[in-house]
């Protein structure tokens, strides 16, 4: 079945988002069936390719409460390969706590599993924040990609995340495994960037799980949701187009290891 | 009273905690009693001053829950007139959904209401998440400064936040009141930033509420946690330095028309 690969850290503002769209459109335009799926309720992604206005009641909330089966809510996107399933950004994440019966932390799971899909990749980009919506994705995913700025405050918020981790592996699900580590918004130009990445090398725990490919700090990374638009789409040539190519093939790379 | 201001916005990684730290270690430069308070099971704050080994269950979750009151969480930081309250990262945000009884959204307004504090400030660094920590600032503060990185994403999360906040004035606090919309990571080299300040000036209900103070993208402001420091002490001559004074005393001129 497919690669299931939660983007997540609990560090706000990392690329979280832009790793999703990015990562998954690389791994499209290589030949890969991808879906993405927007976990967080503030819909960057969902606003980012325009979704917000034909969700009509078909958004992963839909699923998650049982209203609809997963593949209703499949949009195709501009792209060959390419497809997304949005999210209703007027939930109340208060509200979606599952009123507490049995195993809502597997409802996504349940329809992952019910629903043979012809996907090569499904990405989730994670919300920050630990709620109902986040554990049903940790549940469902094989996998875990956490994108990490090279900075402090980053570094730090990653290690207790790294914590958590192992918490909910035991408590959730065994099988969650890490894909690997992805230092983002490197900028060379500044000592600080280049401390925190040689530090998180040499971290336990983290550091055998660094990729090789680091995402460099790129203006164009930032302006691609202006006319929502994918880096290839609106920069092919820029670093972040480079950047994000080969990450993809970095993952395709880890297919034949699995 | 003291002016109670929640530091918030849903987008994630827009300078929160460097706003809270910062911002209130200039107001305590210029003479005035400040209070910052980590709301963020992230616990960014409270790492960055490295009080998380003093917790001892003295944090705001033991505020909340009613374990200890106020001012037994109040912790003396290293400069005059500065205090902070920690928060115990090791909390789970499912379980503090308080058990459901009525008025648990006001359980921290009723304790700031109790307690005569001799502060001219308390700021509040929030989560990027809705829960029901937030939800109780948001009810026990007078007002609000939203960070908003000038880029699309984070533009596009704050105009949808600040429908939620017209949502949570009618049915939290209708005092709610906007000190202020702080364009921060502001980068004058790049298109793409101006562009994004330009369309904050011009939007409605945005614009009105712009500070004249920018923060701009200084790398000093991401070194500053290193070693648990303030800007002001950790590169003094800063343009971060600058910025954050400038608010400070623009917060302070705002005292006048209140
Ligand atoms: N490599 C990069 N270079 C420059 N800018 C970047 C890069 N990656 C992301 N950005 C920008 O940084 C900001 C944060 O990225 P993004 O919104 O994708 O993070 P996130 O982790 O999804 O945030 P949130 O916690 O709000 O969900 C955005 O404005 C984005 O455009
Ligand atoms: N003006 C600035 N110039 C350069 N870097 C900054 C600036 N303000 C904040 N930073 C850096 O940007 C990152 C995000 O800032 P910060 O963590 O304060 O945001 P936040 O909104 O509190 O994030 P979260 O959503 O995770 O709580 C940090 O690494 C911080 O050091
Ligand atoms: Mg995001
Ligand atoms: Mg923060």
């Amino acid at each position: 079945g497919p690669r299931k690969i939660a983007i997540a850290n609990k560090k706000g503002g990392v690329g979280k988002t832009t790793t999703t769209i990015n990562l998954g459109s690389a791994l499209a335009k290589l030949g890969r069936k991808v879906l993405i799926v927007d976990g967080d309720l503030q819909g960057s992604l969902t606003s980012w390719l325009n979704l917000g206005d034909n969700v009509n009641g078909r958004d992963l909330g839909a699923i998650l409460t049982g209203i609809i089966p997963f593949v209703d809510a499949i949009f195709e996107i501009e792209e060959e390969n390419f497809f997304a399933i949005p999210i209703d950004n007027s939930l109340n994440e208060l509200k979606l706590n599952f009123n507490g019966d049995g195993g809502w932390e597997m409802a996504l799971k349940r329809e992952l599993d019910n629903w043979p899909l012809g996907y090569d990749y499904i990405l989730f980009d994670c919300p920050a924040s630990y709620n109902a919506i986040l554990i049903n994705i940790l549940a469902a995913s094989d996998e875990i990609i956490i994108p990490v700025q090279t900075e402090i405050l980053s570094l730090n918020s990653t290690l207790s995340f790294l914590e958590n981790l192992s918490q909910i592996k035991q408590s959730i699900n065994p099988t969650l495994e890490i894909a690997g580590i992805l230092p983002v918004m490197f900028d060379k130009r500044t000592r600080h960037s280049k401390e925190i990445l040689e530090i998180m090398a040499e971290a336990p725990n983290l550091g055998n799980h660094l990729f090789k490919t680091v995402i460099r700090n790129n203006i164009r990374l930032a302006e691609g949701p202006m006319r929502s638009r994918t880096i290839f789409r609106a920069s092919p040539s820029s670093n972040g187009a480079v950047d994000y190519m080969l990450l993809a093939e970095e993952l395709i790379d880890q297919e034949n290891n699995e």
